[in-house]
């Protein structure tokens, strides 16, 4: 058994979850979000057999996508209101950033 | 050291966690929802010495319950207004759903 | 690789999110609520390479605290509307709870 801990876009979540259901793998969905861009997106953790797990990457590849986000970097704040304002950077966010861990016992009640 | 993962429903963790604190031991609580049926559920992390998994399993299985739910299927909603309504299915849910993972290092700050 | 499995206090998560940041390790966020307090405090899970555990470790400590906390215990309501209410406890609260745990793949999509 391995549980797949997989950070994803929640525009990709939706598509996703119904593409797992399609295939009969179960998920659970955790709100989360990002240490850099402190932007909302989504965890999912879904228990397979070990011999399904890149059956899983697939489905993972074919429903989520990289994207270019235009950020401002969190410019230090001067005393005064008119702030210094960076210009903003592009950040590419990938489809997603995909753990497999290794499961002891899976049992259920 | 193992870090039970268990999925549970709402309903139960209150009990659960009550269960948990008397017998001494400690859980984090994590907000999730299922990925079939989209509805919220309660993710628990606790973090016991391998020799106490079995106890906490039992824990669990006293206070957590399998439910049945009435699940209306997602219809292909039509374009006209009067959607194909699919009669309600019965879904059973179990009590919990648990991974059990080896931890290669637990540190208190 | 390693996923590292933190709980700290919401109070120190800007400030070491930061401080992982600037020392280019990734974090992703989950908001979360202790077992025994039943209060919000964070998880955060860090995926780094086996030889980078310890300085996250450093990071950790340098930027999480321990806290006493003042809880008033779950009386035993009686029937009546004048609880018992217990004398409040003072709880200490460490700076961090930390889990290592090994992964068996990590894929960047
Ligand atoms: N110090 C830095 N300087 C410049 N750019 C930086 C940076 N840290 C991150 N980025 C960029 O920002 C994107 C969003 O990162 P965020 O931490 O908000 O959101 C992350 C985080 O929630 C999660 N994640 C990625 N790697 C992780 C890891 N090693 N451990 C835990 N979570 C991770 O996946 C999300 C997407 O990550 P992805 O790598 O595709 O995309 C990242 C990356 O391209
Ligand atoms: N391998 C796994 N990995 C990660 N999380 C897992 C998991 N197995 C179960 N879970 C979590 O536990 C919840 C309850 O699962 P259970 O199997 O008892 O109860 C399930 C099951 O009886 C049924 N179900 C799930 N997938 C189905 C499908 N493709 N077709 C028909 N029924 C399904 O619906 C109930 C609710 O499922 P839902 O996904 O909403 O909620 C799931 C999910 O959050
Ligand atoms: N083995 C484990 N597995 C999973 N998560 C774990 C864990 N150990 C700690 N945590 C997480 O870390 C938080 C802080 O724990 P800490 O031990 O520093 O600080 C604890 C501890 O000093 C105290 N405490 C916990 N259980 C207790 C009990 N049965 N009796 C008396 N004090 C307790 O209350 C503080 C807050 O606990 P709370 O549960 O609200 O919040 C916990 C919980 O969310």
């Amino acid at each position: 058994m391995r549980m797949i801990i997989a950070m994803v876009q929640d525009q990709d979540v939706h598509k996703l979850l119904k593409a797992l259901t399609e295939h009969h793998y179960s998920a659970t969905k955790l709100a989360s979000s990002g240490g850099f861009l402190r932007q909302g997106n989504t965890t999912l953790m879904i228990g397979v057999s070990a011999e399904k797990v890149n059956e899983v990457m697939e489905i993972i590849k074919e429903t989520c996508q990289t994207r270019k986000q235009l950020v401002t970097p969190l410019a230090s704040v001067g005393p005064s209101m008119n702030n210094y304002m960076q210009a903003p950077v592009e950040v590419t966010v990938g489809g997603a950033t995909v753990f497999v861990l290794e499961v002891a016992d899976f049992i259920k009640i």
